[in-house]
């Protein structure tokens, strides 16, 4: 349906804005490299089932390999930088001080105890769904801390946040369409466009409405 | 409604 196509499409498109900029212009300013090994992580917990070879469709396939990889580019680019740009990484770093420890703990225990089956499989899967909605918090963190945001985080951040709030429309379409309900996605994106939602105010004062971003 | 044991979401 249009909405997860639209889902899909924004979040290929966060991943595409970030891995371009970074290329472009060697620089990491404002960008988390906590929130960017944890997709990494979140991509390769939650797509383990291309390894069972029980593919879905040739685009499932596909995006789920994109995505793994335009993960681990964007990680292989901002090392880049440590080379090209060593001042601006080295400032990076300092500020992307989330410990990414508190947030992988407790993912991993909602997955013990979230769970629709206990294989291993089942286990990966329901962590990188609770990763997957935390994941963005070392991103947040480090922007509420420096208080300013270059547009290619914002832009980033906004269709990130895009993708999930698509993602919403769509499980409502499925629920009455195929009679599906997938409750963990459903409450871990909740949960992840909530935590967005009040990025999304600010860019929507700020960005939309021309003038800098600034949280308060 | 079913709960499915098929993620088919990205």
């Amino acid at each position: 349906n249009i909405f997860r196509i639209l889902g899909d499409l924004s979040h290929l498109a966060s991943i595409v804005i970030l891995l371009r900029t970074v290329q472009k212009t060697q620089r990491v300013d404002g960008i988390s490299l906590k929130t960017q090994i944890l997709y990494v992580l979140v991509f390769c917990t939650r797509y383990l089932d291309l390894l069972t070879f029980r593919w879905k469709s040739v685009y499932n396939t596909l995006m789920k390999m994109v995505f793994i990889g335009a993960s681990v580019r964007v990680i292989q680019l901002i090392q880049g930088c440590k080379i090209q740009n060593p001042v601006a990484y080295k400032d990076m770093i300092f500020r992307d001080t989330l410990q990414i420890k508190y947030l992988v703990g407790p993912c991993a225990v909602l997955a013990l105890i979230f769970n629709y089956k206990f294989t291993l499989l089942e286990l990966c899967w329901s962590f990188s769904l609770w990763l997957e909605s935390v994941a963005i918090l070392p991103q947040l963190f480090m922007l509420s801390r420096s208080g300013k945001a270059s547009t290619l985080t914002t832009h980033y951040i906004f269709a990130l946040g895009l993708y999930r709030a698509l993602y919403i429309p769509n499980w409502i379409w499925r629920y009455y369409s195929e009679d599906r309900l997938e409750k963990l996605s459903v409450f871990t994106g909740l949960l992840q466009t909530a935590l967005y939602s009040d990025f999304f105010y600010i860019y929507y004062k700020k960005v939309v409405k021309g003038a800098g971003f600034e949280l308060p | 409604t079913s709960t499915p044991l098929e993620h088919d979401e990205l």
